[in-house]
């Protein structure tokens, strides 16, 4: 029964796409709706242009953490040296 | 709301970094 | 029995054809309607792209939780081992008598921010 859960699931997902697909198919006749396609569209590039700037940071993060942890790595070495001479 | 939320994130990690630059400023004058 | 099933896979795998083809059909349709310009592209594009941006959204966000949970413990192990070094370093002192230089103003300040 889970197959044809699946199997169903897969049909109405493909239907609710087409249903998607003929909302759009409407848009070019109303100007409103023109014109916020294209709002959408410059948002997507604001959006994308946010996501290369979180990923930079991310990135950094990632390198960040790298030095933190040489940091803890050679600090407990210092301590094991500290304890070694008390 | 998913720019919001990313903006929001962004200045999240921003100031991670930020502050992380201080602390391992701040662990390593220690250290010396 | 068997006919049945296969009877019924024949029509399962029709209707999926025919639902692929009504999409392409629809697809094709609006693009020859809203052909992309470079300042304007077609609703279908916009959909496929905002799709992308949402999935791109969740894999960096996804990247981004255990690196700034890694962050925080490193950080809270090196103040716990900077705290115990410099303790047993004030406890040799005492042991030995031997005056050290007492912490610079900056010192203090970073041993305050570390804290």
């Amino acid at each position: 029964s889970s197959d044809l859960e699946q199997l169903c699931s897969h049909v109405n997902e493909k239907i609710d796409n087409i249903k998607k697909t003929l909302s759009l198919r409407n848009l070019g006749q109303e100007p409103a709706l023109k014109t916020m396609l294209n709002k959408i569209g410059d948002e997507i590039i604001v959006v994308n242009e946010l996501l290369n700037k979180f990923e930079l940071e991310i990135q950094f993060q990632e390198q960040t953490n790298a030095s933190l942890k040489e940091l803890c790595e050679s600090l407990e070495e210092d301590y094991k040296d500290v304890e070694h001479l008390k | 709301t998913l720019k919001d939320n990313i903006n929001i994130l962004l200045d999240k990690a921003r100031l991670e970094n930020q502050e992380s630059i201080g602390f391992i400023k701040a662990t390593k004058i220690l250290m010396n | 029995m068997e006919a049945e099933v296969d009877k019924l896979e024949l029509m399962f795998q029709k209707a999926d054809s025919d639902l692929d083809y009504i999409q392409y059909r629809l697809e094709y349709e609006i693009k020859t309607n809203h052909p992309d310009s470079p300042s304007k592209k077609n609703p279908i594009t916009l959909v496929k792209e905002l799709s992308a941006i949402k999935s791109r959204y969740q894999t960096l966000y996804a990247r981004f939780k255990p690196v700034a949970v890694e962050q925080k413990e490193t950080k809270s192990r090196i103040c716990a081992t900077l705290n115990k070094t410099m303790t047993m370093i004030q406890e040799l002192q005492k042991q030995t008598d031997l005056e050290l230089s007492p912490l610079t103003e900056e010192e203090k300040t970073m041993t305050e921010q570390l804290k």
